[in-house]
């Protein structure tokens, strides 16, 4: 049981660093077991050090920064231990602009052995998915959606005129 | 393994019935505010049962069925499908589409509403569900489920908490 | 002290039914409270209804219908008793574009009468208003400030490339 | 009255002295993430004295000091000035601007250092910051701060948290 604990934050780890300096242009990250000899007893820490800043306890990042080490450990996790399907809802609301394109890159690339669904908001991660579904709602309080599939790269105009401005 | 359609009738803002087709790869959902998104998120999880009805936005299972909305009349029933394709078996059944049906009815008995689960039609049980779903790791508690305002969860969680999403990988 | 509580809701009540409408475009609120009798022994609820939907609790809104309300709540007591100054940090996040645009339409009014900090990575906000401060950090970690005054209606080619795209 | 000016030294990512002026009317901040946005947030509510440190994301006042960054020296204070235009005397000081300072300097005493509070140049305490900005609505636990992720906080909180709100302000 230790055993295979040990294995699997060992695998998720190696992942982890890797998606995190991606994701943050830079960044170093890493997973550490409190109590490495029982590491039932003790809990699992992670370090994150955004590019130009020294090594901090996640609890000291912005919300855009906890964001991102979020989302690297969950693609690392996925690289070691695949699901089917992945739904995340507006992941991306901390985002500023670049880490927002960066993160719907990695998901889009991630796709690719996936299915990833996405509620978002923002025009630059609706730019880079396959199919986007609109969801409206009457004066009546009945919800409705429109479906557009094999989007490919969108065009400007292509993406529904309720999405961000 | 993939999603293939989101079936809804009479769940929370989805007055009707309709179908969600899901392609593979990439998609995105986008829409006003309060338009139903997050509904689509609770449909799915209210199939794969997670353990608390907190986590759909409801106080009671009979919160999720259609109130009605301004003025329309209420309905008496909510039922989500989840369909699957199953080609490559990951789900431990023979069949190239398995689908996962849930629906609460209401009722005059004492708990107000009887909750019925069907596989392709038959009837069964939330722990059979689960049982099915686990083979393809798909679990409503599982790290692959973000709700809404849950992204920064994962990093202000204690440490304890999160050693337990890999205790449940290994 | 009693008399004091009840004068102080009424007036926030007139103030805060007018406001939701406005900024949800023919929305319905308002606030009661749990004991009418002994104020102090009870709380303050509020309702709302989002245009066409039935009365809710506020627990059941989405999440960008819970934003509208509470920016209502503060913009109603302000109207009350006015503050000299406001600092909001990304309360835009959860907003679509439509209602996003709205609330900075709002502040841009009451920034009249009394000064608005915010804090926002959204375009339609950064349009709104009357002074731009960018905030970049070095390589070194070192925070610095650029400040653009009397914007007026910005140009779309005025707003720093560093917001959102 | 009004903000004028935020004057900062080696706080949080300001490793350096700066100062950032207010003009009166609708001011935005805008920058990517982890620039520095929210520590300006920080930097007010840091002179403003709220109840507990953790409402400015440090759990001791010296992890409020500029730690070098990647490859500097960490610095050995930390200060923050906040002018307010007082021509209409809503503070009751017979002057036109009102500075008030707070120093957070390290100290090889048992806490670790020493805290320094300035009205215009002379020594204060936070009690007296308190007292002077209460006259003009300034509380550090007022609802016209409301810091990043608070938004919802409002609708979220319990109705008898929510009632004090309005205690407050009769
Ligand atoms: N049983 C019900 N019957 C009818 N409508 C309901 C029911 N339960 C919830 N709703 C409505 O669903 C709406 C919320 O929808 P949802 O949370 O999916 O919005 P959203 O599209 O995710 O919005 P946001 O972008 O703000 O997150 C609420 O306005 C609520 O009135
Ligand atoms: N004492 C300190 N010395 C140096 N840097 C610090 C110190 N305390 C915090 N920081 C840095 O400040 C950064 C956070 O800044 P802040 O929260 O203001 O970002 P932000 O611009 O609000 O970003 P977001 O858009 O993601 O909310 C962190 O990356 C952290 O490393
Ligand atoms: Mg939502
Ligand atoms: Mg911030």
């Amino acid at each position: 049981k230790k055993g295979g604990l040990l294995k699997v934050c060992d695998g998720i780890n190696d992942n982890f660093g890797e998606v995190y300096e991606e994701l943050s242009n830079g960044g170093e990250a890493h997973l550490e077991l409190e109590n490495n000899e029982d590491p039932f007893e003790g809990g699992l820490i992670i370090k994150a050090r955004p590019p130009g800043k020294k090594v901090h306890l996640v609890d000291a990042l912005s919300g855009g920064e906890k964001s991102l080490v979020s989302m690297a450990f969950i693609f690392s996790i996925q690289m070691y231990d695949p699901s089917p399907f992945y739904l995340l809802d507006e992941i991306d609301q901390n985002l500023d602009g670049l880490n927002a394109e960066n993160v719907a890159e990695m998901i889009s690339r991630n796709a690719e052995t996936a299915q990833f669904i996405q509620i978002s908001l923002r025009k630059v991660t609706l730019k880079k998915s396959d199919h986007i579904i609109g969801v409206t709602i009457n004066d009546k309080g009945i919800s409705d959606v429109i479906m557009k599939v094999n989007i490919g790269q969108t065009k400007e105009t292509d993406i529904p005129e309720f999405s961000e401005v | 393994m993939h999603l293939e359609k989101v079936r809804m009738e009479n769940f929370k803002s989805f007055g009707k019935e309709m179908e969600i087709p899901f392609k593979e790869g990439y998609t995105n959902i986008t829409g006003p505010n309060g338009s139903g998104k997050s509904n689509i998120v609770d449909a799915i999880l209210f199939v794969l049962g997670p353990k608390s009805s907190k986590e759909i936005r409801a106080s009671r299972l009979t919160d999720l069925i259609y109130n009605g909305g301004k003025n329309g009349s209420p309905a008496d029933h909510c039922k989500i499908s989840l369909v699957f394709e199953n080609e490559d078996r990951t789900i431990p059944l023979d069949e190239d589409k398995v689908t996962f049906t849930r629906k609460v009815q209401l009722s005059d008995n004492q708990q107000g509403y009887n909750s019925y689960f069907f596989v392709n039609g038959r009837r069964s049980t939330l722990y059979e569900f689960q049982d099915l779903l686990a083979h393809g790791r798909i679990s409503p508690d599982g790290y692959n489920i973000v709700q809404q305002g849950d992204i920064s969860r994962i990093v202000e969680m204690g440490p304890t908490e999160r050693r337990r999403i890999l205790d449940e990988i290994s």
